[in-house]
């Protein structure tokens, strides 16, 4: 199983349609500071059922919505898409390829679509819990892990083989 | 609960002993566990004796050494329970340029073993070792763009130059 | 003790300010101190709004436009009681080619104005714009030496080669 | 006033007698990971009189004497020597070029010299104590601090308030 696709319009500095196509082996992201690289890491985060806003560094869900720009307006959508191939046939659906979609709108109503059929979070969430996987379908390592597996405090380096088991 | 913890950290452990010695060409570490007997909170103690060092608490080791051995041990514990695909966000900062190379020797490891990478970086080794490089950059304030990127042998010091848009 | 900490957290406050409109070419930042009547603990707040983006706190800018103005907050609090001298060690990871060069251009200003530096990097613009050089090695596992080094125009990953023994 | 000279004999990874001469401007230190340059920075520290072995990265304060090498045994002092030039007769004492040096023995005994005349570390203290300079009269910026400002705890950040005041 490999990520093929990432499309992204309204998802925090991404207001225009914007898509990237991974590698199946290393795909390096680079760029200045600020630039929107962390930003893409939130997107797959965000689309594969990511529900705590501060994991994706804001207050409020609602913060992921693209919010402006000198001479541009916020936008009222957030939307991305992720392109999944299936091919070790891990995941538990008949496609070889599953797009997985996740929309939020200012008023706070979240849309979900698999392969375009609209859906809820629960199977989005399922589809990868049944593989085995579950919140292990991808991981992800930042400097925020390292500084709490260096903690003076037990709890902070325990946390992270709780989290594992 | 239990059990499934002492499962995960046995194999973590396990992991993280060869990790470690294949990362730093030699010298050992291990994780101790102790405690989590009331009153006693459980502590998790992470040692390590690069080749031809003192055995220290990974506190002790340093900036560089930390954090290699930190990104073993992230590696560890990935191991117990793997994924398909990894995002790795910028942890290559601190390593000097030997240990970028054994860094990106197990990527590569793995990334052969069928793990999909992608890599946040801003150093150039990482750089070289992708397959593929997209740049992001934000020429109108506040709004991203992508591009793809190549590196040709090119100093990546004109990166933007060099940019091919999509 | 209340009245020195408020006077060393306005000057340290307005210094903060400025550095930042400087290190951020625009943009503004502002430090906010609550609390501190019963039953409230006192809470300080760091914010910036980077040029042409949102006022958020420091932990939500990017990585290195946390860690650059980090720097200038503590820069800001070094110039309400200066010291002739300065120890920077690797507080530069994070930042890219365009922050170095204005990092670089408040560490110069500083220096002209009497303050010495010492700084301990990985960064080759950095390298290039100290006046005295010098290398740390561990030829002899466990035994450093040090070794002054010359840049001149060699690309910096031929550093060993270059140094020239004291 | 600024530091010329620093001379390191037995303390952490530098057990051979080893000088650093300091520019008056930008002076840069580099090498591979744990080679020792942070042991330089802990050096300076150690001399100008720091009591606490946590900011020197120990346990105790016996652990700043080189502890061996594969071949090489320990050895049983540490000993640093700083060279300060009074250029701007900012201390407190007739010489234009003042030299401390500390030495600490495994017994636990230590010495403290005031160009080469032996004092009290009290004496080392109050030399820069009596500038207004105290224990600012070097400033150093370390990860530790920068990670201290970007905490979620406001005692954290304010903890290098107080300091500083
Ligand atoms: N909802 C939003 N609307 C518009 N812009 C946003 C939104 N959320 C975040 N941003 C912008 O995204 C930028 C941060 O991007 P990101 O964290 O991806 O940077 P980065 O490329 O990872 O940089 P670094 O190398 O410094 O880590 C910030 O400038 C912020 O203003
Ligand atoms: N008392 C001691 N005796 C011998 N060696 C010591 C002693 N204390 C520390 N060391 C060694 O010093 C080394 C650490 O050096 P230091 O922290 O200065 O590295 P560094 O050059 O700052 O590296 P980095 O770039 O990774 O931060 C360690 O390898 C440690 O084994
Ligand atoms: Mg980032
Ligand atoms: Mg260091």
């Amino acid at each position: 199983m490999f990520l093929s696709r990432l499309e992204i319009v309204g998802f925090k500095s991404f207001p225009e349609r914007t898509e990237v196509r991974f590698g199946t082996g290393i795909t390096g992201i680079v760029g200045p500071n600020g630039c929107g690289k962390t930003n893409l890491l939130d997107a797959i985060r965000w689309v594969m059922g990511e529900q705590r806003p501060t994991l994706l560094r804001g207050g409020r869900m609602e913060e992921v919505i693209f919010n402006g720009a000198p001479g541009v307006g916020p936008v009222g959508m957030a939307e991305v898409s992720l392109t999944v191939e299936n091919n070790r046939g891990i995941l538990p659906v008949e496609y070889s390829e599953v797009v997985i979609t996740r929309r939020l709108f200012r008023s706070g109503e979240s849309e979900y679509l698999l392969n375009r059929v609209p859906c809820r979070l629960k199977d989005i969430v399922e589809l990868f819990l049944d593989t085995g996987m579950g919140s292990h379908a991808y991981a992800v390592f930042q400097q925020t892990m390292i500084d709490a597996l260096l903690s003076e405090k037990p709890e902070d380096r325990l946390g992270l083989f709780e989290e594992a088991a | 609960a239990r059990e499934l913890f002492m499962k995960t950290f046995e194999q973590a452990r396990e992991n993280f002993q060869n990790l470690f010695a294949e990362l730093f060409e030699g010298g050992q570490a291990d994780l101790i566990l102790e405690g989590g007997g009331d009153p006693i909170e459980p502590d998790l103690k992470i040692v390590a004796r690069p080749k031809g060092k003192k055995l220290v608490t990974i506190q002790q080791l340093s900036g560089g050494e930390k954090a290699l051995t930190a990104i073993a041990l992230l590696f560890a514990l990935y191991m117990v329970k793997p994924s398909p695909f990894c995002i790795l966000d910028e942890i290559d900062a601190p390593l000097d340029d030997a240990n970028i190379d054994r860094f990106l020797a197990i990527i590569r490891k793995f990334s052969t073993g069928d793990t999909q990478f992608i890599i946040i970086t801003h150093n150039k080794r990482t750089m070289e070792a992708a397959d593929v490089l997209y740049g992001v950059t934000m020429e109108k304030t506040g709004i991203s763009k992508i591009v793809s990127v190549r590196l040709e042998g090119q100093p990546v010091g004109v990166l933007s130059e060099r940019e091919v848009s999509e």
